[in-house]
């Protein structure tokens, strides 16, 4: 498809020496991200696409290709992700590119204080909330709200294959202003 | 409620990592079937004074063969829960590090965060991480450069007749997911797993460095015309990233695998990470979930 020709050109292009090393003028490295961030872009709709045929309908009855569409973030590493901090309710798919199996620690940015989170059998599965450390909350560039990071383990995802989860956030608002004000005074 | 205590010590089924109670430095992680290192970690920089060759996009030309430390003690408090615990240590203005234990999990991760690096009287810093660890290695360590094979490196001339040490800039070589550095004699072997490829040496016995960060005002005359001084925001670069600890007896098999096949999974498990999607949950009913 167009956009898979998309990003295998731009990686292509960035597995040029001068791209691996950083032997480049500032602006040709800023071209090789632009190229590479655009051609990502559009290959995670084509990527959204084909994950809802992989996925059953939840909403509708009909067997027929599910409309979801899947979002990926790409500044988890500040845990920041605007999608996931606008949603009451999210379903989290853990796709596994290895072909084994294997299990992994999801960390997710958290806006509540207790989270519902269901794996695939609808069961409870136990989260930890861990304090952001400031010099994350400070980055620079980082607009997140976030200062939690929502930890939970991933187990069993099939080879080449996902596993999904069911993250609902438990909002308590009396209870997260006080923490919010607690925080922010233990971070001044 | 995570608690902030000062008990210098994390531990998980398998590891129990300590840090020096005075400086807050890394101290030493022993591993629940006995093999014990002592390891400590601190941050340098190799300060770049102005010299006929300069370091620049193409090379590595510090000033002088081992670098300059960020500090010489931490403030640390330790956060745990049941699935993760942590040591927070903050080296300075612009270097805090997170020393992490998952449960579950046999490594050690330390995540780091480093920048704005701060331009002072010399013309640059390039930063590196070094482990020091009481492992007699003998000046010889491995590096893969492409992911898949391990290569023997090592800081010393063999070409020449006496035993000659190479500057550290002509020992840097390349590390895609790991270097290593083990004991003849005691048998243990510690490996570093980079989260990207970065550079690296273990310039003394029983030290594995890796350079994470680089910000320099100087040139190095090979053509670019321009310094490594890249700034976001207004500011000097922030980089962020990882670090992953593994060590154990490499003579020793567990489910049939030798420690640097055990060691070969985990790099290949963390470059292929499972990869996240997220959607809207609220047109899931829960029945149909």
């Amino acid at each position: 498809s167009y956009e898979l020709h998309l990003l295998r050109h731009a990686v292509a292009l960035t597995l040029h020496h001068d791209a691996i090393t950083g032997t480049s003028q500032q602006h040709v490295a800023n071209d090789f991200t632009r190229l590479l961030s655009e051609a990502m872009d559009t290959c995670s709709k084509k990527v959204s696409n084909l994950l809802s045929y992989l996925t059953p309908t939840w909403g509708s009855s009909r067997r027929s290709k599910n409309n979801q569409q899947f979002v990926t973030c790409h500044q988890m590493n500040v845990s920041q992700c605007r999608f996931l901090e606008t949603q009451d309710a999210i379903l989290l798919l853990v796709y596994n590119p290895l072909s084994v199996k294997t299990y992994h620690y999801v960390r997710l940015p958290a806006i509540a204080l207790h989270y519902s989170i269901r794996d695939y059998n609808d069961e409870e599965v136990e989260y930890q909330l861990v304090p952001l450390p400031k010099a994350v909350i400070n980055v620079p560039g980082r607009t997140s709200s976030a200062i939690q990071d929502l930890v939970f383990e991933a187990e069993n995802i099939p080879p080449l294959g996902f596993t999904a989860y069911y993250i609902t956030p438990v909002r308590d608002q009396l209870e997260e202003n006080s923490y919010a004000k607690k925080h922010s005074v233990s971070n001044s | 409620e995570a608690d902030m205590e000062v008990i210098p010590y994390i531990t998980n089924e398998y590891l129990r990592v300590s840090v020096n109670k005075d400086t807050g430095f890394l101290e030493s992680i022993q591993h629940v079937d006995g093999v014990k290192v002592q390891v400590s970690q601190n941050w340098y920089y190799y300060k770049q004074a102005q010299q006929t060759l300069q370091s620049g996009a193409y090379s590595f030309r510090p000033d002088s063969d081992r670098p300059t430390p960020v500090t010489e003690k931490v403030t640390y408090h330790a956060v745990r829960g049941s699935l993760v615990k942590e040591i927070r240590q903050r080296f300075s203005d612009w270097i805090t590090q997170v020393i992490r234990l998952y449960r579950g999990e046999e490594f050690l991760e330390v995540e780091w965060v480093v920048g704005p690096v701060p331009l002072g009287t010399d013309l640059g810093k390039e930063v590196v991480s070094v482990f020091s660890t009481n492992i007699t290695n003998s000046g010889e360590f491995s590096t893969d450069s492409n992911g898949r094979q391990m290569m023997r490196r090592s800081c010393w001339n063999d070409s020449t007749s006496h035993q000659q040490k190479k500057p550290v800039a002509s020992c840097y070589y390349p590390v895609t997911s790991r270097i290593c550095i083990h004991s003849l004699n005691t048998s243990v072997e510690l490996c570093v797993l980079t989260d990207r490829a970065q550079g690296g040496t273990s310039y003394n016995e029983g030290e594995i460095e890796l350079m994470v960060h680089r910000r320099l005002l100087t040139d190095d005359g090979f053509g670019l015309e321009e310094s490594l001084n890249e700034e976001a925001h207004g500011a000097g670069l922030v980089v962020k990233g990882k670090h992953r600890i593994l060590f154990g007896n490499f003579r020793q098999e567990v489910d049939d695998l030798t420690f640097s096949e055990r060691v070969a999974h985990a790099a290949r498990r963390w470059q292929m990470e499972p990869w996240l999607f997220f959607a809207s949950g609220e047109k899931i009913n829960r029945r149909k979930w």
